[in-house]
C-alpha cells in the first residue's frame, strides 16, 4: 500500500507545477512552485483539482494529492482554455 | 457529467472516422475492433452513427503518435498521458491522439486501447471530464475487465444528442454512493490497520488516521482480481489478506497477489456442496467462514478444518438471524453487516451490544 512521504520531494514539486500547468490551466511564469505554492493561483489551482477528484481540499499537495496526479490520464485539461 | 465549455456538438449524427495508421503493438484487426466497439459504446445510447472510411477526410480522425505531434499538446513519453482529442468541429475537430509510447493492449494489461478509445470518443462527441470515478469520462485510467458506459455518460451524451432511437432504452452502470440508505457491503476486510469495504467492481478504503473514506476500484490495486469479490479475511500472523469469489480464492500480501492463485476452496476442507462463501472472519487464529445460516472454524496454525461443524449461526451468535453479507473484526467485537444494518456482536458477553445502519462506517 502506499506509504505517505512526510515533505513533498523535488521531482514532485515539479510534478505538480507541470500537472496543475497540463490540466489547470496554470500559466508558467518560471518562479517554482516551492517558492509560492502557498498562495493563489497555485493554491487555487490545486483546490480545484482536489475538489474535481473529491479529495480533502487543502491547497497543499498532500500524500493523496501526489498519488492522485501520478496516475496515468487522459491528456485533455480538466477546466477549459 | 460535464459538457465541453461552449456546448459544441456535431450537427450532423451521421459520423465518419478513419484509421490514419496503426500501432504496432498489435495486430491491426485488433486495432479496428477496439475502435468499432469504442464508437459502439456511444452510438448504442445515442441517435449518432459512425461509418469507418479508408482515405481522405472523415470527421473523427485517429492516429498514434509520440512526442510533439504538431497540435501544440505534444505527448510525454510512456506514462503519464495516454490520450487525447478534440472537441467537435471542423479540420482537427473531433480527431483523437493516441500515445504510441504507450504499449497498447486488447486485455487487462496497460493500457487497454478500447477503453481509452472509448474515453476519447467521448471527448470527440463534446464531453468534459466527469467527477463521477465509475464514469467513462472521469479522466484517469482505470480497466475493471469492462468497458461500459455509466448512467453519468449517458445522461450527458443525451443531454447532447438526445436518447438513442432504439425504443428499449439502455441504462448504464453507477458507481455506489456512500449515503445510499439501500447499500449493502459484499465483503469486508481489515489490511494492516485499514478497513476495506467491497461493493460489486469498486472498495471503500477507511484508514483510522483518515478523515474521508476513498472508493477505489478493485482493479486499480489488483488488476486481475475480479469484480464482486464475496467474502474476506486478514491472516494477521501471515500478514496475508484472502479473497473469495465463487469457489475461488486469493491470497493478497498488500498490492501482490501470492503466485499460485486462484485456488479452490475444497483446500480448506469444506465440502462440494459448499460453491462460495458469504462472508469470513479471522480470530485468534482461528477463521470463521460463514455460508447461508451456518458457520464452519477453521484451524489457522493446523491448517485443517474443525471437526463438528457446520454449526448454525443463530445458535453460536445469537442475535445474528438472517444470512450475512460480511463481517469483520474490531477488538473483541464481530461486526456483522446484513443488508443495510450492522450488528456489533461482543465476542465475550456473547451478545448483540448495537445495531445500526452500514453507511456510518462510510462516515454517513
Amino acid at each position: 500500500f502506499p506509504t505517505v512521504p512526510s515533505e513533498t520531494r523535488e521531482e514532485d514539486v515539479e510534478m505538480v507545477q507541470k500537472y496543475l500547468e497540463n490540466y489547470y490551466n496554470l500559466k508558467s511564469d518560471g518562479e517554482q512552485i516551492e517558492k509560492q505554492r502557498h498562495r493563489s493561483p497555485v493554491v487555487e489551482k490545486l483546490k480545484q483539482m482536489q475538489e474535481f477528484f473529491g479529495l480533502k481540499v487543502t491547497g497543499k499537495p498532500d500524500a493523496e494529492t501526489l498519488n492522485v496526479m501520478k496516475q496515468p490520464r487522459c491528456g485533455v485539461p480538466d477546466v477549459a482554455e | 457529467f460535464v459538457l465541453t465549455e461552449g456546448n459544441p456538438r456535431w450537427e450532423n449524427t451521421h459520423l465518419t472516422y478513419r484509421i490514419e495508421n496503426y500501432t504496432p503493438d498489435l495486430p491491426r484487426a485488433d486495432v479496428d475492433q477496439a475502435i468499432e466497439k469504442a464508437f459502439q459504446l456511444w452510438s448504442n445510447v445515442s441517435p449518432l452513427t459512425f461509418t469507418k472510411v479508408s482515405e481522405g477526410q472523415a470527421d473523427i480522425m485517429i492516429s498514434f503518435v509520440r512526442g510533439d505531434h504538431r497540435d501544440n499538446s505534444p505527448f510525454d513519453g510512456p506514462g503519464g498521458n495516454l490520450a487525447h482529442a478534440f472537441q467537435p468541429g471542423p479540420r482537427i475537430g473531433g480527431d483523437a491522439h493516441f500515445d504510441e509510447d504507450e504499449t497498447w493492449t486488447s486485455n487487462f494489461r496497460n493500457y487497454n486501447l478500447y477503453r481509452v478509445a472509448a474515453h476519447e470518443f467521448g471527448h470527440s462527441l463534446g464531453l468534459s471530464h466527469s467527477t463521477d470515478i465509475g464514469a467513462l469520462m472521469y479522466p484517469n485510467y482505470f480497466f475493471t475487465g469492462d468497458v461500459q458506459l455509466s448512467q453519468d455518460d449517458i445522461n450527458g451524451i443525451q443531454a447532447i444528442y438526445g436518447p438513442s432511437n432504439d425504443p428499449i432504452q439502455p441504462t448504464g452502470s453507477t458507481a455506489p454512493t456512500a449515503c445510499d440508505p439501500r447499500l449493502t457491503f459484499d465483503a469486508i476486510v481489515t489490511l494492516r490497520g485499514e478497513t476495506l469495504f467491497f461493493k460489486n467492481e469498486y472498495f471503500w478504503r477507511r484508514h483510522p488516521q483518515l478523515p474521508t473514506v476513498e472508493l477505489n476500484f478493485i482493479s486499480l490495486f489488483w488488476p486481475s482480481l475480479p469484480n464482486g469479490i464475496q467474502a474476506a479475511y486478514e491472516d494477521f500472523d501471515r500478514d496475508l489478506i484472502f479473497l473469495f469469489k465463487g469457489n475461488q480464492y486469493w491470497a493478497l500480501n498488500g498490492y501482490d497477489i501470492q503466485q499460485g492463485y486462484p485456488k479452490d476452496i475444497s483446500n480448506y476442507g469444506f465440502p462440494s456442496s459448499v460453491q462460495a462463501i458469504d462472508a469470513a472472519v479471522s480470530y485468534r487464529s482461528k477463521t470463521y467462514f460463514f455460508v447461508n445460516d451456518q458457520f464452519w472454524r477453521y484451524d489457522n496454525q493446523r491448517r485443517s478444518m474443525e471437526a463438528g461443524y457446520p454449526q448454525s449461526i443463530a445458535s453460536t451468535f445469537p442475535g445474528i438471524g438472517s444470512r450475512i453479507d460480511a463481517v469483520f473484526q474490531q477488538d473483541d467485537f464481530f461486526l456483522f453487516f446484513s443488508g443495510p444494518v450492522y450488528y456489533a456482536f461482543d465476542l465475550n458477553t456473547q451478545r448483540v451490544t448495537r445495531v445500526a445502519r452500514i453507511n456510518k462506517w462510510l462516515n454517513c
